[in-house]
């Protein structure tokens, strides 16, 4: 999975 | 979620509302950058792909479309409706000395080579020089109006505040991005120079007028 769900921020 | 993300969030949300709000009433776009708002825009369009894609919270999923909302609703006021009092004399910042190698460190620094990953960090490094011409803008025609001051400091605050989450995040969760850490470190420094004339000057109820 890409990181883009873990990092979560805008 | 952490208090210094969500005061960081809501500073960058209430500097595209201050902008937003200073261009209607003043039914003019004068001494904001139209290469900035561009640039902007161009920020939350690559790193928000993932609109789709990724659910996070309902949260992110609103700010998101309320950013990116605002950004093109920006755009469409300096470049359309209040487009005869956009200062285009003085915004001559060069866009592709910033687009190109923000594009080209994104292709060769990244978390993993995808369309989604790279446009993310594209967004990121874009995001970190979006405001130089507005700066640039500043110092060339001397100064700014207290409102365009206002906006920038708390665009300048958000990223601030987000280096405090990243900390906090770091010693809390044990998480850190390095990209996003390093990019927003450089974004926050272009805004040191702004903040100490906000703190010297604006906020004593002077105009933002750089030295001679």
């Amino acid at each position: 999975n890409n990181h883009l769900l873990v990092h979560d921020e805008l | 979620m952490n208090i210094f993300r969500l005061g960081g969030d809501l500073a960058h949300l209430l500097a595209i509302i201050i902008l937003l709000l200073k261009i209607w009433t003043t039914r003019s776009c004068a001494g904001i950058s139209g290469k900035s708002q561009i640039l902007f825009a161009l920020t939350f369009t690559a790193r928000y792909l993932d609109l789709f894609t990724n659910f996070v919270s309902v949260y992110n999923s609103v700010m998101k479309v309320v950013y990116l909302a605002a950004a093109y609703a920006t755009l469409y006021l300096m470049y359309v409706k209040f487009k005869a009092t956009y200062d285009h004399n003085h915004d001559t910042f060069r866009l592709e000395f910033l687009i190109l190698p923000a594009a080209g460190l994104a292709l060769i620094i990244n978390h993993e080579f995808s369309i989604i990953e790279v446009m993310w960090t594209f967004s990121i490094y874009l995001e970190a020089v979006a405001i130089l011409p507005q700066l640039f803008m500043v110092s060339k025609t001397g100064e700014a109006e207290s409102i365009t001051s206002h906006y920038l400091f708390a665009l300048g605050s958000y990223r601030a505040l987000y280096i405090v989450n990243w900390v906090y995040r770091y010693y809390s969760e044990g998480f850190y991005d390095m990209i996003a850490t390093l990019a927003g470190v450089v974004q926050t420094v272009l805004y040191c120079d702004f903040f100490y004339l906000y703190i010297t000057k604006v906020l004593k109820g002077k105009k933002l007028q750089l030295p001679a």
